[in-house]
């Protein structure tokens, strides 16, 4: 089972929309996929479950009051499960803080279930708290979406130094699977100068995939749908849908060889 | 003295961008104003400042070791001043948590400058932690921005109990200046939901003023410029200065009726 935590503290870049939409293309593939909602602003879970608050959640998980295979529900999106986020996990970064093992919760919440999926993407906050150092070490692989923007860049380097933290202080093999531009519109030219920047300092680590700029992808969310099931309701072209298979075609082919 | 706390803990919802143009907006109607930086990715200290990060920042203020006034800097816009962040902001929410009187370092800090500037406006991160606390109750007003998408409608609520927790806990008379829509796209469908559900649920908190959608606010931090400076050098028509300098006037507006 791997796990791959999508992670980038810079805000709005498109974590929660490709977590979603990377699921439900990695499952259009016969992965079986969950999604660990890590996020107190339950985006994901929003999108995923329709509005109705579950019961239990994640922060029941974090705190021991709850298995983690106990929260898990069926998703909106086809063979897409989901262990929710909810208000409660606001708390749980704090009530956490004083826990022994508090950063490794998730990573042995999940460890029962390696039979029962094949990836787990886990969502995290742009604020890098226990609950997004959860995801980090629970992570086999880390996956950072960002915007070919200014601000975006400035963030890296404080996000590779809480992966090396973690790898070095909590014995872990974390690997970065890779950066992946989110956004992208090629008729800006601020677009090419970051990505050739992106490239320049991480060069194969980029992913050959970028998601173009799409107003698709800002819809879906709101009735509750993935993009290919979105899509699919749309006559050609289906940018959303061919940008999200192409990113699962290549994690599919990256998992494979590392 | 006016503070100004631009708060949203959704991501990417245009704090920093409004932070940066609304203050060049200001100053250019003569106002004297002071930007303060109280998000450790630093991102309006990055756009106003150049890249050099300055010796003496906003961490030291809040744990003591240097006053307000002494980490203020001329930034590149006109007549905007900057108590710029850093690196080490990252720590300042630990290092604080257990001070007396933690949440109202910010506000104790800015008592002196009452004389100095018209209007403080501060940036803050995607996190409602102890540096925005801070933020918050040291304002006067607070202004959320937010995208006329699914997500940030979210938000609202938890940003709305914050805010009510403040001015019960900590004696505050925090104001809600008002929401205002940071890149409204009038051909999208879901923008006029969103802006019905917001005007429906807000009223004339809403701003009449909206930020279009426009690619120069991308393109403008990564030349240290502001919207105002960066627009000038471009024919009409300048839709940025022209929204922001509307969202100023009304901005102004507001506060002199409140
Ligand atoms: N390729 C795209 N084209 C158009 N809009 C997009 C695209 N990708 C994401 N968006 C929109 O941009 C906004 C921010 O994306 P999203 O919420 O996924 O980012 P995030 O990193 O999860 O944010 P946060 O840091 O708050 O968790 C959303 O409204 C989303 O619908
Ligand atoms: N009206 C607009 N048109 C086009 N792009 C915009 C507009 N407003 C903001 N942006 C861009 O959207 C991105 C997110 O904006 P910004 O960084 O200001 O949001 P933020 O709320 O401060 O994010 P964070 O939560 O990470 O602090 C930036 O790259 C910015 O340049
Ligand atoms: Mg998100
Ligand atoms: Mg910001």
């Amino acid at each position: 089972m791997h796990v791959i935590t999508v992670a980038n503290q810079k805000g709005g870049v498109g974590k929660t929309t490709t977590v979603i939409n990377l699921a439900a293309a990695l499952a259009a593939k016969k992965q079986r996929v969950l999604v660990v909602d890590m996020d107190f602003q339950a985006n994901a879970t929003a999108a995923l479950l329709g509005t109705a608050a579950p019961a239990q959640n994640m922060a029941h998980v974090l705190v021991g009051a709850a298995s983690l295979k106990s929260v898990i529900a069926e998703s909106t999106s086809r063979g897409v499960s989901i262990a929710p986020a909810g208000d409660e996990l606001a708390r749980a970064d704090l009530s956490l803080a004083t826990k022994m093992g508090r950063e490794t919760v998730l990573k042995r919440g999940l460890e029962p279930l390696a039979k029962d999926f094949d990836i787990v993407i886990v969502d995290t906050s742009p604020y890098l708290g226990l609950l997004t150092v959860n995801g980090l070490v629970a992570a086999s692989h880390v996956l950072v979406p960002l915007s070919a923007e200014f601000f975006p860049m400035l963030g890296l380097q404080l996000l590779g130094e809480t992966i090396s933290e973690i790898r070095t202080q909590m014995r872990s093999t974390l690997k970065v699977l890779g950066y992946v531009i989110t956004s992208y519109d090629k008729r800006l030219g601020l677009t090419g100068e970051v990505i050739d920047q992106l490239e320049a300092k991480f060069g194969n680590q980029v992913f050959k995939t970028r998601i173009r700029t799409n107003s698709n992808l800002k819809v879906a969310p709101a009735h509750h749908r993935d993009i290919l099931q979105y899509e699919a309701k749309l006559p050609s072209p289906r940018k959303g849908t061919e940008d999200y298979s192409a990113l699962a075609r290549e994690v599919m082919s990256r998992l494979s060889t590392s």
